[in-house]
């Protein structure tokens, strides 16, 4: 199958938490986002990824209004967790490509990190799909990272108006 | 916005591949998912999470028969990027929820993780989007952890046919 890109988005309205060298045993996360829903934090991107040594991290991406709420519930939540520490950053931006096939597609990731590298930006986190793949990176770099996919993909006609934030 | 969880799906037929201590700076993934891409290896999930001292893990779900090739590409890979180490695991299942407003409705995820948690499921990776949130778990929790998320979300009758794999 061969992956389809319709298009490319922006937001720069957004910020990480993360809660840090959580243990990986079930109910953890369980606490951790029953925290987070009971004030109500819109939580755009939820990533685990691969634990060590019995330990994990997880990354919260949420509405740049949220952050200093969610990190502040966490950071009440930190002892009983046994977190590490709780972190977060604002100065931040997703921009991802979306469409169909991805997945099925296999270069279609490496031409999305490829545009990013060549102009030296790097990606903080990634979340993916079968239909989007989603980099956060510094939000000083959206407009240049929202061009270099567009060209990458072949969409400049749909330049004007992908960003938001 | 109110989240709609409209079904639960399974899939058996997958594992994971995780580059571990790879340098955060760009071109890193580029090069991790060139090799990839390469081998026409499709991805099914991709998963990097915050960095921690100037290095990060990438997570790589597969489908199940691209995982000894995806493997050994990343191993021949492994002192150009300098990573750390290569690692797979193949005894693994996705759990999802699909829905719409999931992100917008603070405390879906908190019910998914918890209805998980209650029997015990531990949960190895997560990634989510506004539509969906997979949970990657021990495949042999499978069937009981689609039961649990089917009760929670109060979808029983959809509980036949929904497990692939
Ligand atoms: C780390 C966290 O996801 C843990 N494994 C849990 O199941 O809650
Ligand atoms: C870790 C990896 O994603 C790196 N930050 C890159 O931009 O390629």
């Amino acid at each position: 199958e061969n992956a389809v890109i319709t298009g490319v988005t922006g937001n720069k309205n957004i910020a990480k938490v993360a809660i840090r060298g959580i243990p990986d045993r079930p109910g953890v996360a369980a606490q951790i986002f029953s925290a987070l829903g009971s004030q109500g934090i819109n939580i755009r991107l939820i990533i685990q990824s691969i634990a060590a040594d019995g330990l994990n991290d997880i990354s919260v991406v949420v509405s740049r209004e949220f952050v200093r709420q969610a990190a502040e519930v966490l950071e009440g939540q930190r002892k009983s967790l046994k977190a590490k520490e709780i972190v977060f950053h604002d100065q931040l931006a997703e921009v991802s490509i979306v469409g169909s096939g991805i997945a099925s597609t296999p270069g279609v990731a490496a031409r999305m990190f490829r545009a990013l590298a060549r102009r030296r930006i790097n990606i903080d986190l990634i979340s993916s799909s079968e239909v989007r793949i989603t980099c956060v990176i510094d939000e000083r770099r959206t407009t240049e990272a929202i061009r270099a996919l567009h060209r990458e993909f072949q969409l400049e006609r749909l330049q004007r108006g992908m960003l938001r934030g």
